[in-house]
């Protein structure tokens, strides 16, 4: 991007592009660069790196609009619900955050909530080892729900400081399975008031526009309160979370980084929207 | 609904007379947005349009009675020829055993697909041999034993050896035992993970697959021409396997793919249970991309 440029026809489609390549979306990056025509206008912005400036100021406002920190309980362990579609790394992502947790001193128990997909027990089991958590495991192919119930009742009893609940993989269009989420986190609620404190959906940094659709469906099912985007060591951008952001309200809370344990961060505004223009 | 809405908007500009090259023009803009929205990527929608306006602003197109028709037909048509064609065969060695390797970014499918392949090979008549070459992933080769188990196909491992070593091993002892068609399920990496990289080109080297396919996510964005770049730019790839296709993704990336490798999409993933794979359908793809 050559700075101190005019703002013409040729720089809002290398701009408009910038913007598509980061998988903001067509009409989500066509409406940032009318508002963006509209503001400088008034503003008298005469060259591009000041708009550019301006725009990436707009884009962390924007993600720092709602808050992006994580909910703990007052007392008593915090419950964080773990969902979203198949692969995208919230086993993986779990395991950071066990290790999160016990880098701080705490106090971390795993829920093996998903009895489905082969050797997911036995993926979560080798993290809680690795990090020094305790892991709540039923049998192969049973109650996802029952794994759940009995983990928050072991938490509490153990003095677990956070329960980590981690959820089979599931398409958004399969409504069975998201029902089934639904009760997973139903039985949660009742089994500890104000729990789950937390519901975080995986995302991966690599998926398109599909993810709108993603979050807007596990929100309505099950209140989603904070995005955790994993893969962002790639080349992926991730910029569909900031129509996310804006449409669905969910924040970015967490990115992942990579596949070890430590390779977890907290969501910073300004790298991000750095990352979506190198 | 893109082909819906584009017949829509023709229909209010023939209503005003003839369709002009501005009408036109103005319609592809709409196809653009559906392509893009559908993950489509920038620079393979820019080509895509080009070509399709060359191909409608012509003298025919203008002077014929149903304009707005023939464009969405040349829409279509034109997608489904860059999709296709449907090309599930697989080249089986004349002579030793098929060795077929699949490789991807992480969490795309490509350990479900090694035992979906098996399991269509088999019923197909081969002698399948599955091999746990992810020894990174926790439990990636547990993984794959429950998986074999469960359709009675054998799983090579050794926990002990690298991936290319598994690999080779692993040939040595379908030649030895008879095994007809060895499967690679290799661990998921980034394309810019240089020494990850190196060691896809060292199983090559040690296992000489005779096909390699990239196995890749349909919900994937506007990421999917680089990493599909780097894996095909570092190994002959010999097609593609697109997954989760169950979903709702429009699945522009598999344009996006097949485009910049110029590669067969040989079968797809369409949902968790080992029966889950069809052939690729050209047709299908390109309709559920316009959306
Ligand atoms: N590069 C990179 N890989 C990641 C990241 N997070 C997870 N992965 C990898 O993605 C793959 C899938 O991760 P999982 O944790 O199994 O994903 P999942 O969502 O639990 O998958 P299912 O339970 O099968 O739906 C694994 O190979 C992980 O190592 C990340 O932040 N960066
Ligand atoms: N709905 C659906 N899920 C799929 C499909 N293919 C694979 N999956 C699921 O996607 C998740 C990831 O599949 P894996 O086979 O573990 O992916 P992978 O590429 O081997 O992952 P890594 O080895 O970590 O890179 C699992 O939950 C699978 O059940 C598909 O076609 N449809
Ligand atoms: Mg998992
Ligand atoms: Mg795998």
């Amino acid at each position: 991007f050559r700075i101190r440029r005019k703002i013409d026809a040729e720089f809002l489609e290398e701009l408009e592009e910038i913007l598509i390549k980061a998988d903001l979306g067509p009409k989500f990056a066509a409406k940032v660069i009318s508002d963006m025509q509209r503001d400088y206008k008034d503003r008298k912005i005469e060259d591009s790196s000041a708009l550019l400036a301006y725009l990436k100021e707009k884009f962390r406002a924007n993600l720092r609009v709602r808050d992006t920190s994580l909910r703990f309980a007052p007392e008593g362990p915090t419950v964080i619900l773990v969902a979203g579609v198949n692969g995208v790394g919230k086993t993986t992502s779990i395991g950071k955050l066990a290790w999160f947790f016990r880098n701080q001193g705490k106090k971390v128990m795993l829920a093996a909530s998903d009895t489905y997909r082969a050797a997911a027990v036995e993926q979560l089991d080798l993290w809680s080892r690795r990090v020094g958590a305790e892991i709540v495991r039923g049998s192969q192919g049973g109650d996802p729900a029952a794994v759940a119930f009995d983990a928050v009742d072991a938490a509490r009893a153990r003095g677990a400081h956070v329960l980590l609940v981690d959820t089979a993989g599931r398409l958004h269009t399969r409504e069975n399975l998201m029902k089934e989420l639904g009760k997973i986190k139903g039985v949660i609620s009742k089994k500890l008031p104000g729990a789950p404190h937390e519901v975080l959906l995986v995302l991966d940094a690599t998926t398109g526009q599909n993810a709108v659709e993603q979050a807007r469906t596990f929100k309505d099912v099950i209140d989603v309160t904070g995005l955790f985007l994993a893969k962002l060591d790639g080349t992926a951008k991730g910029g569909v979370v900031l129509a996310i952001v804006e449409q669905i309200e969910i924040p970015v809370k967490l990115v992942g980084i990579g596949e070890k344990q430590e390779d977890v961060e907290v969501f910073d505004p300004d790298s991000f929207v750095e990352g979506l223009f190198q | 609904v893109i082909t819906k809405s584009l017949k829509n908007m023709f229909e209010g500009f023939r209503t005003k007379g003839k369709l002009t090259d501005a009408n036109i023009r103005e319609g592809l803009k709409e196809v653009r947005v559906a392509l893009l929205e559908a993950d489509v990527n920038f620079k393979v929608v820019k080509d895509f349009i080009k070509n399709v306006s060359e191909k409608s602003v012509g003298e025919e197109i203008l002077k014929s009675v149903r304009p707005e028709q023939q464009i969405v037909k040349i829409v279509q048509d034109e997608l489904t020829a860059l999709m296709g064609p449907s090309d599930p065969h697989i080249n089986f060695s004349p002579s030793g055993p098929t060795i077929i390797m699949l490789i991807g970014l992480q969490g795309c499918g490509k350990t479900t697909m090694a035992a979906k392949l098996a399991n269509l090979l088999r019923k197909k008549g081969r002698n399948p041999l599955l091999v746990a070459a992810d020894v990174q992933r926790p439990a990636a080769v547990e993984q794959l034993r429950i998986l074999g188990k469960s359709i009675n196909v054998p799983v090579y491992s050794d926990e002990k050896a690298s991936p290319p070593e598994i690999c080779a091993d692993a040939v040595a002892e379908a030649s030895a035992k008879g095994y007809n068609t060895v499967i690679l399920d290799t661990a998921g990496r980034l394309h810019i993970d240089q020494p990850l990289m190196e060691e896809l080109a060292e199983i090559r080297k040690k296992a000489s697959p005779n096909q390699i396919y990239l196995v890749a996510d349909s919900m994937t964005g506007q990421d999917a021409v680089n990493s599909a770049g780097e894996f095909a730019g570092k190994l002959d790839l010999d097609g593609l396997i697109l997954t989760k296709l169950d979903g709702d993704a429009r699945g522009g990336a598999a344009l996006s793919i097949k485009a910049v490798t110029g590669k067969p999409v040989k079968f797809v993933g369409v949902g968790e249970k080992i029966d889950d794979i069809e052939e690729f359908h050209p047709e299908r793809m390109a309709s559920r991309i316009l959306g």
